[in-house]
C-alpha cells in the first residue's frame, strides 16, 4: 500500500504544471525514502529530477517499493480541479493499475477523489554523478525567468558566462544581440533579491533557450534558483522545494565542433 | 558549427 498525504497541496499541482510540457508520460517512484521522478524529454537533451522526501510529507506510507507510470497530460486535468488550499492524498495498492488522488478542503466540508489509471511506461535510468562544478549562480527565479524569456525574443541559444565580478547571458539573432549581465549581490536588503555566485573557475557555455525556459516553469516553486555549471558539462538548473527536497533539470550543452 | 549534445553522453544509463 502506498499512502501519502501533503498538507500543501497545490505543491504537487506547480510540480506537475513545471514538467508536463517537457515530459509527457513519466514514472513516479515511491519508496520509504519518499517519492521521485527522474524523465528525458523525447529528445534526450534535457532530464527532470524531482525529489519529494518522505519526511516532508503530513502522512507517508510506503509498504513496498513502487513505480508508477503516469500522463502527465491527465494528472494535472486532476490536479486542476483540487483548490489551491486543499490537502492532497494520493493512495496506490501495491499491485493495483490505478492511484487515487483525494482533495479536501481545509474545513473538510468538501471531499473529492479522482482515480488515474496507471500506464506501464519503460523509461530507463541515468545514472547522474555527482559534479564538481566550476560556478554555481544562485538568483530569485523570477529574474531567471525573465532573463530566459527576454533573450528568446533574440535568439534560440545563449551563452551564460560566470566570471568573478558577475554572471552574463548572450544571445544573438536576426534581431540583433543581447547581453544581460547579473552581479553579486550578497547585501541585498531584500533576502529574495540576493544573488550569489560560487566561483571555481570562470566558464562559458551555450544552451538551448527553449529548454531553459521550459524549465522557469518551476519558478512558483522556489523563491531562487541555481544554475551549476562547468566546462563541457550539462547545467544543472536546481530548485529548492523547502522542507520537501528539490525540483532539479539538467540541461546537454551546445559545443563547438 | 554549434552541436546539441544529448544527456546520454554525458550520463549513464543505468
Amino acid at each position: 500500500m502506498f499512502e501519502a498525504r501533503l498538507v500543501q497541496g497545490n505543491l504537487l499541482k506547480k510540480v506537475v504544471d513545471a514538467v508536463k510540457d517537457l515530459v509527457t508520460d513519466a514514472n513516479f517512484d515511491c519508496s520509504s525514502s519518499g517519492f521521485t521522478l527522474q524523465a528525458m524529454d523525447n529528445s534526450h537533451v534535457s532530464l527532470v529530477s524531482l525529489s519529494l522526501r518522505s519526511d516532508g510529507f503530513e502522512h507517508f506510507r510506503c509498504d513496498r517499493n513502487m513505480s508508477m507510470g503516469m500522463s502527465l497530460g491527465n494528472l494535472a486535468k486532476i490536479l486542476k480541479c483540487a483548490g489551491n488550499d486543499d490537502i492532497v492524498t494520493m493512495k496506490a495498492a501495491d499491485d493495483g493499475d490505478t492511484v487515487t488522488f483525494m482533495f479536501e478542503s481545509p474545513k473538510e466540508d468538501r471531499v473529492s477523489d479522482f482515480e488515474l489509471k496507471l500506464m506501464d511506461i519503460d523509461s530507463e535510468h541515468l545514472g547522474i554523478p555527482d559534479t564538481d562544478y566550476a560556478a554555481t549562480v544562485t538568483l530569485p527565479a523570477a529574474e531567471y525567468q525573465r532573463i530566459c524569456r527576454d533573450l528568446s525574443s533574440i535568439g534560440d541559444t545563449v551563452v551564460i558566462s560566470a566570471t568573478k565580478d558577475g554572471v552574463k547571458f548572450s544571445s544573438s539573432g536576426d534581431v540583433g544581440t543581447a547581453n544581460i549581465t547579473v552581479r553579486q549581490n550578497t547585501t541585498a536588503d531584500k533576502k529574495e533579491e540576493q544573488v550569489s555566485i560560487d566561483l571555481k573557475e570562470p566558464v562559458a557555455l551555450t544552451f538551448a533557450l527553449r529548454y531553459l525556459n521550459s524549465f522557469a516553469k518551476a519558478t512558483p516553486l522556489a523563491s531562487h534558483v541555481s544554475l551549476s555549471m562547468a566546462r563541457d558539462l550539462p547545467v544543472m538548473v536546481d530548485y529548492q522545494i523547502s522542507d520537501m527536497g528539490h525540483l532539479r533539470f539538467y540541461l546537454a550543452p551546445k559545443i563547438e565542433d | 558549427l554549434l552541436v546539441q549534445y544529448g544527456l546520454p553522453d554525458f550520463f549513464t544509463a543505468l
